[in-house]
Formats: structure tokens, sequence, C-alpha cells
């Protein structure tokens, strides 16, 4: 695992953060539920947690999907190349191409779920951004999901050791968890979300 | 566009899967240092978006020291055979989809630079 230079993180008054999505979008509860998911990966293995707000102004974190140049300076690409970018904390801006073919799986776990393909899960790449938000940067562990890069049609949603390793090296580990050794059902969790 | 199942994905989707801005990168295969090919120079944008190239000014179609220097680090953090040579494994790899943030920032990476420290502490 690895951080972004400085090490930057939520500050310590700050365990539970807010996360809104851009209204332009018109995003589906369907979409939503993929996010409030991946947020619920990291505040297993860690003392955050997440909430999801209706008003971007109030909220820590803000997703959207945009195409091409977007105004930060890091325009989308098309199809495939580059699928998503998110800042370092505490700036909570998560970004992803709104030219891709996403999908939505519902829940399953399997690493590979179609044959090659350019339509890519949507809940791994929110995963990993989440990761960004929270002040990892890219890990060479193949198997992690803070690993830069994934195939079309590869499902990806489980922190690794790796992961949790990183991001409880930057908040700890959630203190009515078990730090993430063995996982507890998600649905016995309450981590906040929307779902 | 969302998928809500895979069985909603038209089968164009799967006869286009290899259509992406980086698929022009497989044709560098074997380029070694020394050598000028057009399309290098794009090879060596896509280096400096992810941090692997941090000199300024217009990229060239010349295989040189900055490019070799760039594979290796690109080599060694994506756990492929460091060799600063664009082999197949390489490009394959450089052709994936993946995030938009760098893996360098700043020229300093510690994907595996860091593990190694890490270790050595313990």
């Amino acid at each position: 695992y690895s951080f972004f230079p400085g090490k930057p993180r939520w500050p310590k008054r700050k365990r539970d953060l807010t996360y809104a999505f851009a209204p332009q979008n018109n995003l589906t509860d369907e979409v939503k539920r993929v996010f409030s998911r991946a947020f619920t990966r990291w505040a297993e293995v860690t003392p955050l947690n997440f909430t999801r707000s209706e008003s971007i102004l109030r909220a820590d974190i803000v997703i959207g999907f945009f195409s091409g140049e977007h105004g930060d300076g890091e325009p989308f690409d098309g199809a495939m190349g580059t699928l998503a970018h998110a800042s370092s904390p505490p700036t909570g801006m998560l970004h992803l191409d709104g030219d891709e073919d996403w999908l939505i799986s519902n829940g399953e776990i399997s690493r590979r779920i179609l044959p090659v393909t350019t339509v890519v899960d949507l809940e791994s790449v929110a995963v990993h951004e989440i990761g960004h938000l929270l002040g990892l940067g890219h890990s060479s562990v193949e198997d992690a999901i803070m690993f830069p890069a994934i195939s079309g049609g590869d499902r990806k949603v489980e922190l690794a050791k790796d992961d949790i390793e990183g991001i409880q090296h930057l908040y700890g580990g959630n203190p009515n968890g078990d730090g993430g050794g063995s996982k507890p059902s998600r649905e016995s969790q309450s981590t906040g979300g929307d779902s | 566009k969302f998928y809500t199942n895979v069985s909603s994905i038209p089968p164009l989707q799967f006869l286009n899967a290899t259509q992406n801005a980086w698929e022009t990168f497989s044709k560098l295969a074997g380029c070694h240092i020394g050598e000028n090919i057009n399309g290098l120079s794009k090879l060596k944008q896509y280096f400096r978006r992810f941090g692997y190239i941090t000199t300024t000014g217009n990229c060239t179609d010349d295989f040189d020291d900055v490019l070799q220097s760039a594979i290796n680090t690109y080599q060694k953090n994506f756990n492929l055979k460091v060799t600063g040579k664009l082999d197949s494994s390489t490009l394959r790899q450089i052709v994936k989809p993946r995030c938009g943030n760098p893996d360098l920032i700043d020229g300093v990476s510690e994907m595996n630079g860091g593990k190694i420290l890490r270790t050595t502490e313990k």
C-alpha cells in the first residue's frame, strides 16, 4: 500500500463523513446503492462512518459522472482508458467517466463476471476510488483494491489484507469490528450509508 | 450507461472489447532504446500522465533514457520483469483500463519501494 505525499487523512474530529451525488446526474437508487455498499466495505475495517446527504454543499464527499473536460484539469478520455479519479483528503471529490458502460452487479463476489468486455463493474471502481478519498495511493499488490488497473468484465470488491493494513495505518481499526481479519456478514453491520 | 445485469449487455460490447484509446500502444512491441518510432510520443504522454515522466516540454518519438527509466519503474510497480523494454507483458498491462490517479506523485513511488522499506523495518 502507499499514501499520498505527506500522508493526508481526514482529521480526527471527522469520523462521520457524508457523501452526496452530483444532482445533474439524476442517478437511480440502484446506482446509489452501489456506492453505499462500497463505503460499507471501508467502514467495516475503520472507525469511519459514511452517511448519504442530499446536499452537495454540506457533504464531505461529492460523487459525479462526467465526460471529457469537466473542470478539474484531468479530462476523461472516452470509453475505457481512465475510468475514474479521486482526490486525497480532505477534498472529497470522486469523479467517474460518464462515457464508460458501467455494470451494476448485485452483491456477487465473483472475481471475473464476464469474458473480456468493455463494460466495467461500477462497485469495483467505487471501492478503489473511495480508498483514494480516504488517503490511500496505489498498491503493487495485484489482489488489492488499490491496484491501479482493472480489466473490463472483472469484479474486485473485497478489501485485501494490503488495503486493510494501509487504511488502518491511517485511521486504526473498527472499534466495533474484528479489525478485518475475518469479516462478519455485511447485513449485520451498522455502518451508516443508505442501505 | 448503466447495465443492471450481465444479460442486458448487448453482444456489441463484447465485440468491441479491444477498442481502447491505448490499444495502439500494442504496435510498439519490441521497440528499444535508440529507435525513433511514430507513437512513442503518445506513450511518453501516458507515462507523464501517471507520474513516470516528470520532465516538461514536448514529448518526442525517441526511445531515450527518460522513456527507458519510466518503463523500468512501471515494470517494478506492476510486478513485471524489469527489462526497460516494451515487451508484450508490459504492453498488455499498459493498455488495461485503469484509475486516472497517478502512480507516482512528484516522481516518488511507494507502490513497491514502500513495501520493501516496511518489510525491512519489521
